[in-house]
């Protein structure tokens, strides 16, 4: 469903040029669950924007369910992604003015659902990450773990095909972690692709296959069919 | 050093009243390197920004260094907060329209050092932290763990007597993180107080003792003199 070819990603910094990906090859098929793991600064979160189309890449190929995503046109990407593919930043990137409902709704805001429509369903996935008594915080009135959590919830809006975690659980603890690894987990029951990174090997273990990821490269990939 | 009594912090949010802390007692020996556990959202972020000056408890004695802070005016605070203590914030809160060694300086700007000195001492900790190769980049052109990192230095920038982490290795690879708490412990040994709060039960075993909070209320305190 997912693939990428010769995939080069560089940062013109004035004299500098600063290679960060460097030639990735990688497929993804419809229905796996990845892990990708490497050190601080490896380019996971490149990698991960580049596949969620947030980003270009400076050479390579992008087939997004067979099609060049480089042909595609502003619209027909935006498309993509606000109905194709869930995304959780490593940063949150949630919204300061909105609460918490107001947060996870924005995605639906493509699906003209009505009004009451929508807040019944954000309220849905607000509780299933724990936040049910959460539904009319702002983010700064919110914990770090519970902003990731919005974060999730407001992936999941539009049942998207695809979902890319930028570590999703890295700043909660161990039962809260499990919690959001269960409900990512029973998404891939569901028949989703998943793309996950992480820095926690246990939770990479729960994927079927580990990539990783060193100085921009793939250095190798782990079969471990998941759990 | 740090003695904190009978406190509470509260929010108030329209009609309903949200205890957050609720009867908090702890003490922190000179010297002493705690770690702070429990469950997203039990308020221990909200207790780390109550011991390091940045919030004020809504009842409750704050004693540090055998002061009633809440006696002292914002100055005295506030030259507290600059020289005494080094905070490492769960969001980084770093300055976006300053690259990695100017954000670790801002600090040093209150000891009016040369400034020669000051970017001096900027690279070190720079390095120190491993990002002896990104001096010019800014935030948004860093890694998640790039960012934890140049907070991490920042924290130390004036030497401080005391310092607050709050999950300082979320955003890092296990081997990174190893380093960052190897760099912890050292200054620990230097004589430094430690008081960090984070997730991951391995890191918390490198403490004296850690202190599990759950719904506002410390549980229980675990002593084991770590390795
Ligand atoms: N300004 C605020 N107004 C209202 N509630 C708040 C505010 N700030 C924090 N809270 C609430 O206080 C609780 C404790 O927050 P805190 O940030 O201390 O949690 P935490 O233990 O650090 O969690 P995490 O592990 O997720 O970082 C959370 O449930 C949060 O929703
Ligand atoms: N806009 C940019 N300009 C220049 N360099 C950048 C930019 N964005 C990222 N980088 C650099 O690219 C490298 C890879 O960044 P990336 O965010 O992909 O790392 P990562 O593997 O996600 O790391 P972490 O585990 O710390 O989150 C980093 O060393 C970073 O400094
Ligand atoms: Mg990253
Ligand atoms: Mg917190």
């Amino acid at each position: 469903i997912v693939r990428i070819q010769d995939i080069r990603k560089t940062y013109f910094l004035g004299p500098v040029t600063l290679p960060v990906l460097k030639d990735v090859n990688l497929s993804f098929p419809e229905g796996s669950f990845t892990a990708i793991m490497g050190p601080s600064g490896s380019g996971k979160s490149t990698l991960l924007n580049l596949l969620g189309c947030l980003d270009r890449p400076t050479e390579g190929k992008y087939l997004l369910e067979d099609v060049d995503v480089s042909t595609m046109d502003d619209d027909a990407l935006s498309a993509i992604r606000n109905t194709r593919i869930g995304f959780i930043f490593q940063s949150f990137n949630l919204i300061s003015s909105l609460n918490v409902l107001e947060n996870i709704e924005v995605p639906l805001f493509y699906q003209h659902l009505g009004k009451q429509e929508s807040r019944r369903r954000a309220k849905e996935l607000a509780k299933s990450v724990g936040l049910g008594h959460r539904f009319n915080h702002y983010p700064n009135e919110l914990s770090g773990g519970e902003c990731q959590r919005v974060a999730i919830a407001r992936s999941l809006a539009n049942n998207p095909a695809i979902i890319l975690a930028d570590e999703p659980t890295g700043n909660l603890d161990t039962k809260t972690g499990e919690e959001i690894l269960h409900l990512i987990e029973n998404l891939h029951q569901e028949g989703k692709t998943i793309i996950m990174v992480t820095h926690d090997p246990e939770i990479a273990l729960e994927s079927e296959r580990t990539v990783h990821l060193r100085d921009g490269e793939v250095e190798r990939i782990e079969e471990h069919k998941g759990r």
